[in-house]
C-alpha cells in the first residue's frame, strides 16, 4: 500500500 | 489589538506538546471567534485544525483579524516557563511583529513577561468539504493512545475496520500480527470511558501507525476521542475540550 497525500482531498482555499 | 486571557496556562502548553513535532511554523488566526490554526504537516499527509473559542477566555477581545505566525518551538519553549495553573494573557497589536505573554501565579504574587518574535508565514488554507461520515467512534482518549502505542510495536500500520460488530485495530508486521476489537460499552456515570459507534455502513481504511500515535500527544486535553470514518476520505480524529477542539485528519494508505 501507498501513503496518500492530503492534497488530493482537501484543496487551497 | 489581541488580547487573550486563559485561566489556566495548561491548556495552551498541552495544546503545543499535541502538536509541534507535526507542524514546525503555523499562523495563529485571531478573529472575533477567536484563536485557530490550521496546518499540516510537512509530508502533506496530516492536517492540525485548532480552535480555541472567545468564550473560553476572559476576557478575549480582538479587534480585527490577525495572523501570527509563529514558531512552534519556540512558543514551546516560552510557554515552559508558565506553571499549569498560572493565569496567561496573549496580547499583541495591530500589525504585530511580537506577541505578548503574561503568565500571573493564581494568588498574582508572581508576574512573568515575555515577548516572542514574530515570524511572516505564507500558508495556503485548505478547504475541509463538509463530511457525513459512515463511521463515527467516540471512546476514552487513554484507550485509543494505548491501542495505536501497542499496535505500533507489531507493524508500521493499522486497519481499521468499523462494521455493526464493533471496531477492531488490526496489525501486521515482520514479527507477527495482533489485533484489538472494541465493542460498544455503555457507561452512564462515566461517559468519558464508554465507547460508542454509530455506522451508516462497513468502513475499513488503513493508516500509517507514526501520524496516529503522534495525534495521542493530545489526550491530556480530553477525556475521549472520536474517530470519524468513511471509505476513501482522510480520517478525522477529534479531541473536544472545554473552550473549543483539536483535530486531526489523516489520509489514508490506499492500494498501489
Amino acid at each position: 500500500m501507498k501513503q496518500a497525500s492530503l492534497s488530493s482531498f482537501f484543496v487551497p482555499q | 489589538m489581541l488580547e487573550a486571557r486563559l485561566a489556566q496556562a495548561a491548556v495552551l502548553k498541552k495544546t503545543l506538546d499535541a502538536i509541534k513535532e507535526l507542524v514546525t511554523d503555523a499562523n495563529f488566526d485571531c478573529s472575533d471567534g477567536g484563536i485557530s490554526l490550521q496546518a499540516m504537516d510537512n509530508s502533506h499527509v496530516a492536517l492540525v485544525s485548532l480552535l480555541l473559542r472567545a468564550d473560553g477566555f476572559e476576557p478575549y477581545r480582538c479587534d480585527r483579524n490577525l495572523a501570527l505566525g509563529i514558531n512552534l518551538n519556540s512558543l514551546s519553549k516560552v510557554l515552559r516557563s508558565a506553571q499549569n495553573e498560572d493565569i496567561i494573557t496573549l496580547k499583541a497589536a495591530d500589525d504585530p511583529d511580537n506577541l505578548s505573554l503574561t503568565f500571573e501565579s493564581q494568588n498574582q504574587d508572581r508576574i512573568s513577561e515575555y515577548e516572542m518574535k514574530l515570524m511572516d508565514i505564507d500558508q495556503e488554507h485548505l478547504g475541509i468539504p463538509e463530511t457525513a461520515y459512515a463511521a463515527v467512534i467516540t471512546m476514552p482518549a487513554a484507550e485509543f493512545q494505548r491501542i495505536c502505542r501497542d499496535l505500533s510495536g507489531i507493524s508500521e500500520s493499522v486497519t481499521i475496520d468499523a462494521s455493526k460488530d464493533g471496531v477492531k485495530f488490526a496489525s501486521a508486521g515482520d514479527i507477527g500480527n495482533g489485533s484489538v476489537t472494541l465493542k460498544q460499552t455503555h457507561n452512564p456515570e462515566e461517559p468519558a470511558l464508554s465507547t460508542s459507534i454509530e455506522l451508516s455502513e462497513s468502513v475499513t481504511l488503513t493508516f500509517s501507525l507514526k501520524y496516529l500515535v503522534n495525534f495521542t500527544k493530545a489526550t491530556p486535553l480530553a477525556g475521549a476521542v472520536t474517530l470519524q470514518m468513511s471509505n476513501d476520505v482522510p480520517l478525522l480524529v477529534e479531541y473536544k475540550m472545554e473552550g473549543g477542539y483539536l483535530r486531526y485528519y489523516l489520509a489514508p494508505k490506499i492500494q498501489d
